[in-house]
């Protein structure tokens, strides 16, 4: 891969073997800490009876988030990004090339670096965007940072269990969304409050079935 | 001013103009939502009667954490960093030279723009560093972001008072905290509580009275 190709053309270049193994991609994008680890490994197990899902993990050290997939019998693979702040079609790229994914995988979940500004400016060959806003970082945050909530094609607003202890103001947080985004999915649930991935499971199923 | 100077050199000559008008200098850093804004609202209201303070708030687009502050009557100047995900020490040059800021300030605050990875990269000039970790992040945070909590001076855990809702060990945070950063000195509060900032005041107090 020529140094001259930019981030887009690898991106394009990843696509075609996501496509070529029929792995329809979502790029998880958050802030740290909104909850990208905790919600794969309630929706992975959720989906398992019917589809077979495969984790890569950006992070700048370690392998943290990944054993703690790995913990709950999910595959995950690892990219380190050192300093960098964001994944970009170059890391995802080489990990394609280097590991052989399994045959008959139906999503592939990439779990980016935690941070609201640079991954949007950086895809990956994904079929699908989602940004997660978690209640207690305030209902601000799409208009504070915009680019990546303009560039998504979901929003999932989580931990909502803590609703009641912060001043997090659903309505508001989903005009704001939807005035930077108005074509944007939005979704409210709590990993710690059963049955409340229910209408997030059902997107991907959507999403995958109009992919095949 | 060079294009040649790095971040460092302009960083210095910050300093020196901090250092002139004997303008004690702070640099926020957080994930977004982690509380910036919020601990500064309660703060420099505390200190009002023995300190003035100014503050520079770095955001990708608008003024609200400026506004906020202003509702609040507290002086506050914005640098937009457009696509930027930090603050750099050209920005803050660039509003040196064109704000005049009064004589016999005491604190200047600078809230950097909400990430945990870039803004660790940037220094400004400060005198120093101080990084919020809300509860609600999950305690790993130090442990997989380590560059920006290892070149810091004082490392807040933020909401508090929510801990009772969250799984975040404060014991094992502080350990992640000290085992990247021994000198870090740390603090458990919440804007919420009354009485909840004495400790973290008296840093300030002790931290100015050592610098003149
Ligand atoms: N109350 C509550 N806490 C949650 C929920 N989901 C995640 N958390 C907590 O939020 C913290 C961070 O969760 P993670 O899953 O590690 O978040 P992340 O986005 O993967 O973090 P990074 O990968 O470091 O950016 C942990 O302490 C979780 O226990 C939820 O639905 N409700
Ligand atoms: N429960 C509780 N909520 C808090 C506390 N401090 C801040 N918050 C809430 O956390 C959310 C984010 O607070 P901000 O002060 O805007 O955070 P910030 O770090 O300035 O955010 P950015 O500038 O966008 O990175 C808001 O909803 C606040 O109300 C606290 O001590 N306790
Ligand atoms: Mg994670
Ligand atoms: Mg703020
Ligand atoms: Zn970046
Ligand atoms: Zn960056």
């Amino acid at each position: 891969e020529g140094i001259l190709r930019n981030n887009d053309e690898i991106a394009e270049h990843n696509r075609e073997h996501f496509d070529e193994s029929g792995l329809f991609t979502i790029n998880l994008m958050s802030a740290p800490g909104a909850g990208k680890t905790s919600l794969l490994s309630a929706t992975i197990p959720a989906l398992s009876d019917r589809y077979r899902s495969l984790v890569v993990e950006g992070d700048m050290v370690g392998e943290l988030d990944a054993d703690r997939l790995r913990n709950n019998g999910i595959t995950a693979h690892q990219i380190t990004t050192g300093r960098s702040c964001h994944l970009d079609a170059a890391m995802v790229n080489r990990l394609l090339h280097h590991v052989s994914l399994p045959s008959n995988l139906d999503f592939l979940f990439i779990e980016n670096v935690g941070n609201l500004v640079c991954p949007a400016e950086f895809p990956l060959g994904e079929h699908k965007r989602v940004v997660l806003l978690s209640v207690t970082e305030g209902a601000d945050k799409p208009l504070k940072y915009p680019v990546i909530f303009r560039q998504c094609d979901a929003v999932i607003f989580t931990k909502c269990d803590l609703l009641p202890h912060v001043d997090f103001d659903l309505a508001k947080a989903m005009e704001y969304v939807h005035g930077i985004n108005p074509e944007a999915q939005i979704f409210a649930l709590s990993v710690k409050q059963s049955g409340g991935l229910t209408e997030w499971l059902q997107w991907l199923e959507r999403q995958i079935a109009e992919y095949r």
